[in-house]
């Protein structure tokens, strides 16, 4: 509205009509300490809905009937503000029953990052309609996911936690500088110098560092029983991969206007600092954002 | 990380084609002004406590 390019333009909400859930799940001491979250799934136990129930247009056509189930992490912040990142949302039919999964390993990736004490991990559940707009159908009132409670806890929300132990899956630190590295040697960090005064085209020009430690990933990484890889088709054998790099500033000697002139560069990804296993396909994490 | 990517990496952060070829009374100015060392020095302090995460 503040922009002269523009007329200003009503809007109007067509429709919310959200069908929202809030899960709490006190996570302190789920993760073991020392292991690598590999998938977090949500369950939930979609209950049938009586034919009775249904108008008839949606027992005559059952595919048209379908709701779109969000999930999002809920983060409440110091300042008494809320802030929600979805993490998975999908359409389901209301016709079906039965244990619906939502795979939330980001949302507890993201609580991993909180500061401690955590608060639990609340994740909000809508179920909201397929589309909006005139005349879109209203069958996502119809949906009900069993809550905490239900007799015998049978159909309560359930939260898997996947993960493997990095003490036998994890990479080792730097490697023993004494022992050679062997095809059986575990993932570890190898030193590798980096000689830029011994390189032909750095001659004259690149004035510091003289060389400097780059460091390598070498080793292997133990995998997974075929059991667990099964579970997850997607991802690709674990690797032996740098997971953190630093810069490397450098001062090079730049001609401007006929004369020499230092300058300071810095560049990206030139030293390993850590060296990990990782599944090819696993979920990179997303910072938290403040 | 080989020879060649690191002389591509630094050409592409002072977006060079090539190495550049310094005369030969440039290359013998060996000073580094303080000002510069300085700049050198605190990236390089920096660098030690700030990592990027990947894969």
């Amino acid at each position: 509205r503040f922009s002269q390019s523009f007329r200003e333009v009503a809007g109007r909400l067509l429709a919310s009509e959200a069908n929202t859930h809030l899960l709490v799940f006190g996570m302190e001491q789920r993760l073991p300490p020392d292991s690598e979250l590999v998938q977090a799934t949500l369950r939930l136990f979609q209950e049938p809905v009586p034919r009775a129930a249904l108008p008839r247009p949606e027992r005559q056509s059952p595919r048209s009937a379908r709701a779109q189930v969000t999930v999002e992490w809920l983060r409440l912040r110091d300042d008494g503000s809320n802030r929600t990142s979805l993490v998975d949302s999908r359409l389901v039919s209301v016709h079906e029953s039965g244990w619906k999964a939502f795979d939330v390993t980001e949302a507890v990736n993201f609580w991993q990052q909180l500061s401690r004490p955590r608060q639990p991990l609340l994740l909000q559940v809508s179920v909201q309609r397929e589309r909006l707009g005139p005349g879109a159908p209203s069958a996502h009132k119809r949906v009900r996911f069993a809550g905490q409670g239900a007799p015998g806890g049978r159909g309560e929300p359930q939260l898997e936690l996947h993960t493997l132990d990095l003490k036998d899956y994890g990479a080792r630190d730097d490697c023993d500088p004494e022992a050679p590295a062997t095809e059986g040697t575990r993932c570890c960090r190898r030193e590798m110098y980096i000689d830029l005064q011994g390189m032909k085209w750095a001659e004259d020009w690149v004035l510091e560092p003289p060389g400097f430690l780059a460091y390598e990933c070498v080793g292997t990484c133990q995998q997974p029983p075929e059991s667990l890889t099964s579970q997850w088709p997607y991802l690709g054998p674990r690797q032996c991969v740098a997971s953190e790099m630093a810069s490397l500033p450098v001062i090079v000697s730049v001609q401007e206007g006929g004369r020499s002139r230092p300058r300071v560069v810095s560049l990206p990804n030139m030293r390993v600092q850590k060296c990990s296993c990782a599944s090819d396909g696993a979920l990179v994490p997303r910072s938290l954002e403040p | 990380l080989s020879e060649e990517q690191l002389r591509d990496s630094l050409l592409q952060q002072l977006h060079l084609s090539e190495p550049p070829v310094l005369d030969q009374a440039a290359a013998e100015e060996p000073a580094i002004p303080a000002h510069v060392r300085a700049r050198y020095v605190a990236l390089l302090q920096q660098s030690h406590g700030d990592h990027s995460r990947g894969k």
